[in-house]
């Protein structure tokens, strides 16, 4: 379960540089 | 503004996007905040998983925010076309006058240095979609003729 928790954690962290580069981008 | 943040070995391929920026942080804002923009959105194709990077990208994230903020009434921060058009202009004149160095058969590092900073920045114009055909040409060009010229004065040849 660590891996799938790890891997949550880093598709999270994506996420939220992709938004905010999105909006940066939008803005 | 301070200096950009030293990027970690694994995003090297976008250093060379960060030094313009930071050559031209003073001398063209909008020059410098597009480098470090396409230096971010490649940068998340390449190395996103390292905690370096993460840290890394998040600085530069920070960094662009706070930039575009202060430039709020700057078009050509604000609005891409006018982004895109800045960004053009500029890399067609240095573009422009390297090729008219090299024609006048006046070889120097500055040459060497407008024509490979003109072809980074025709990569960075890939931000706003894809290149012309004329573009994608000039891209090609500059990017040979840096390489080429500077190999001639590395070996003390004369370019042809």
């Amino acid at each position: 379960t660590g891996s799938i928790g790890t891997s949550t954690q880093v598709s999270q962290e994506q996420d939220e540089l992709t938004q905010r580069l999105s909006r940066l981008r939008q803005m | 503004m301070t200096d950009i943040p030293t990027c970690p070995p694994t995003l090297k391929a976008i250093q060379h996007y960060l030094k313009i920026a930071q050559e031209h942080a003073s001398r063209d804002p909008v020059v410098a905040y597009w480098c470090q923009l396409h230096a971010l959105q490649s940068a998340l194709g390449i190395d996103r998983k390292s905690d370096e990077s993460k840290a890394f990208l998040v600085k530069m994230m920070d960094r662009l925010e706070v930039m575009k903020k202060e430039f709020k009434d700057n078009e050509a921060i604000t609005n891409e076309v006018a982004a895109q058009a800045h960004l053009e202009n500029y890399a067609l004149k240095l573009f422009i006058w390297a090729d008219s160095q090299d024609r006048a058969s006046n070889f120097g590092k500055n040459v060497v240095k407008a024509f490979y900073t003109s072809g980074m920045l025709f990569d960075v114009l890939t931000t706003f979609g894809e290149l012309s055909e004329e573009i994608q040409q000039n891209r090609k060009y500059a990017k040979w003729k840096a390489a080429y010229i500077h190999n001639c004065l590395k070996n003390g040849e004369t370019p042809v």
